[in-house]
């Protein structure tokens, strides 16, 4: 699974 | 940020800002689920608590400011300023099977064990069934007010729009969230039988009421 740092979305 | 991506939090931010004024227009909640605004609120607190550890951008900052903001001026309109008009007896169902629950899977099924991140998963998880009193007491009155149903149509198009924006960032960026997208998925479900009444009854200029 991968997802960047800090949540982009709302 | 892709079309979908902003289209979805356009039409997520209609659905709040039409159900606010809906209530504040017609000083009254009728026919709301004050119990689904309250669990909003909660995946709101829950999932925007990195606003306080973590700066991504200016319209990221506003929108959960501004998503925070109208969930919690909803929940005040509906216990407090309009309670009169407040649909309580039918608006009557069990929140702690979908939180305890909920909670649990957090726990369980998450991307790291960590207090913000599990808050994250919570508030995933519970997005995607928070409109459940909602529909539970259209289903129990048998009506909704057409302007209630463009609310719970904005709410629908905005997860559907989501489904697609992470169609493109998977091809496009190789992100996916398999967390995000299987709630988001479940989300969606939840409103097909909705959506079908809405293009079948609203659309058509009638009213959304179910047969007895």
């Amino acid at each position: 699974c991968h997802r960047t740092k800090g949540k982009d979305e709302l | 940020m892709n079309i979908f991506r902003l289209a979805g939090d356009l039409s997520h931010l209609a659905a709040i800002i039409i159900l606010l004024l809906k209530i504040w227009k017609t000083r009254s909640c009728a026919g709301i689920s004050g119990k689904s605004q309250i669990l909003f609120a909660l995946v709101f607190t829950t999932r925007y608590l990195d606003l306080l550890t973590s700066f991504i951008s200016l319209y990221n900052t506003f929108m959960k400011v501004v998503y925070i903001g109208c969930a919690y001026a909803t929940v005040y309109l509906i216990y407090m300023k309009f309670k009169a008009t407040y649909d309580g007896n039918h608006d009557t169902f069990r929140v702690e099977f979908l939180v305890v629950p909920v909670g649990g899977l957090a726990f369980l099924v998450n991307h790291d064990f960590s207090p913000l991140e599990i808050l994250w998963t919570f508030s995933i998880y519970l997005e995607s069934v928070a409109i459940l009193p909602q529909l539970f007491l259209i289903s129990k009155t048998g009506e909704a007010e057409t302007i209630t149903t463009h609310y719970l149509f904005c709410l629908g198009v905005y997860r559907a729009l989501y489904l697609f924006n992470w169609i493109w960032r998977f091809y496009f960026e190789g992100f996916f969230d398999m967390i995000a997208i299987v709630a988001g998925v479940v989300q969606t479900i939840l409103y097909c039988d909705f959506f079908y009444l809405y293009v079948t009854k609203v659309l058509k200029g009638k009213k959304l009421s179910l047969p007895a």
